[in-house]
């Protein structure tokens, strides 16, 4: 898996 | 979304547009640092790498495109269409002195130890610390146009109003992420001195300039 994070901000 | 967040996503794009304006209009890229362009150019590419990968909202792509597509067009216009005004001998901060530094804390201080990750984590550290070789110029020619302290002004100001939309999100979803919020306030706080001088020189119409 490359991301598990999901980051929802620039 | 927030009306912090969206003021400090508009707030960095307005920095951009200034600063892609004055060079474009001036045919000149005097007094702005090529260096802190490439950490620019390089933090954005790092962090968004996740547009491949996940999906957020329209917005969201839409921003990152901007982001990455203006950071590669200051970088075209600097280095290639209008490098004879490009001040090199003022753009003198050493880089990896930053890049060194910011690639082991990446590497030790992350959410999780994988590729994408620690490239974000990267990102978000250099991001914090990109602005110095811009600072330094300034400091070192102890003056800066006008249009340069707008935008300077506009780019500070994002990271600031990030921290509003942090604490914002604290209280309303309790969600935090620590990375993002110190890397956040050292990038607010470099820009102090910056402010500083911002609201007592340049907004009273006089040009910013250091102490001899």
């Amino acid at each position: 898996i490359l991301q598990s994070f999901t980051h929802d901000e620039l | 979304m927030n009306v912090f967040r969206l003021a400090g996503d508009m707030s960095h794009l307005l920095a951009i547009i200034i600063l892609l304006l004055k060079i474009w209009k001036t045919r000149s890229c005097a007094g702005i640092s090529g260096r802190s362009q490439l950490l620019f150019a390089l933090t954005y590419t790092a962090r968004y790498l996740d547009l491949v990968t996940n999906w957020v909202s329209l917005y969201n792509t839409v921003m990152k495109v901007f982001f990455i597509a203006t950071s590669y067009a200051t970088i075209y216009l600097m280095y290639l269409k209008f490098k004879a005004t490009y001040d090199s001998n003022h753009d003198t901060f050493r880089v990896e002195f930053l890049l060194l530094p910011v690639t082991i804390l990446a590497l030790v201080l992350n959410h999780e130890f994988s590729f994408m990750e620690i490239l974000w984590t990267f990102s978000i550290y250099l991001e914090a610390v990109a602005i110095l070789p811009q600072l330094f110029m300034v400091s070192k020619t102890g003056e800066a146009e006008s249009i340069t302290s707008h935008y300077l002004f506009a780019l500070g100001s994002y990271r600031l109003l990030y921290i509003f939309n942090w604490i914002w999100r604290y209280y309303t979803e309790e969600y935090y992420d620590l990375i993002a919020i110190i890397a956040g306030v050292v990038q607010t706080v470099l820009y102090c001195d910056f402010f500083y001088l911002y609201f007592t020189k340049v907004l009273k119409g006089k040009k910013l300039q250091l102490p001899a």
